[in-house]
């Protein structure tokens, strides 16, 4: 465990209560993705699967994987019924089996080794490198977003964009390489590359986030 | 590497 784990751990944390919170202070769901929230669904039940087996191992691990799990199942809920009205289908419309396949097929072609945990384990990485792309499109067709939204994926980007150091820092004084968690880390960050600079030079400096 | 057994991360 060193720095950057925990505070990108801690910012994954932080990003799931801001899109909570934003839900229930504008009681709206208005632009947050479902399909998004769906792929992070898979992204950690496929992940987690070893909670069943490895719960003594860390209480940190179990504990966070259960509040990924439940706190992502919980917002879907809540955006399929209290807050359903404010879903648009017609906006979030991104192509999603193509990001199921391309995760599987790479599952399939890399894993560590050919078992269904290990399998999954893969899938479910590459799966969440792309997960946020029917988000990042959605706010592309509206071209603006509230500033909590921002902080929202501000935050779930920043989770991933510390890991780099983490992994890198386990390099270096552990010997530890993971290269496809890396690979598909260094992906899922640079997808944020341009919402990092807009909500930079925008959201930082008061002004609203829209795209030019 | 034991693959399953180093997926200490989240």
């Amino acid at each position: 465990m060193n720095l950057f784990r925990i505070l990108g751990d801690l910012s994954h944390l932080v990003s799931i209560f801001i899109l909570l919170q934003k839900m229930r202070s504008t009681r709206s769901c208005a632009g947050i993705s479902l399909r998004t929230q769906i792929l992070y669904l898979m992204v950690y039940c496929t992940r987690y699967l070893d909670i069943f087996w490895t719960f003594n191992a860390s209480l940190y691990n179990s504990s966070m994987k259960l509040v990924f799990i439940l706190s992502t199942a919980y917002t879907i809920y809540l955006m399929r019924t209290v807050y359903k009205t404010a879903l648009d289908p017609q906006i979030d419309t991104f192509a999603t089996y193509y990001l199921v396949g391309g995760a599987g097929l790479l599952a399939v072609l890399f894993p560590y080794k050919y078992t269904v945990y290990e399998v999954l384990w893969s899938f479910s990485i590459w799966l969440e490198s792309v997960a946020i792309l029917p988000q990042l499109f959605m706010l592309q067709r509206t071209g603006e977003a509230e500033t909590i939204t921002t902080h929202y994926l501000f935050a779930l980007g920043a989770y991933r964009a510390l890991y780099i150091p983490n992994w890198l820092y386990r390099w270096f004084l552990e010997g530890h390489f993971d290269p496809i968690a890396t690979v598909a880390g260094i992906i899922q960050t640079l997808l944020y590359s341009d919402f990092f600079y807009i909500y930079y030079t925008k959201v930082l400096k008061g002004k609203k986030f829209e795209l030019p | 590497r034991e693959a399953g057994k180093t997926h200490d991360e989240l």
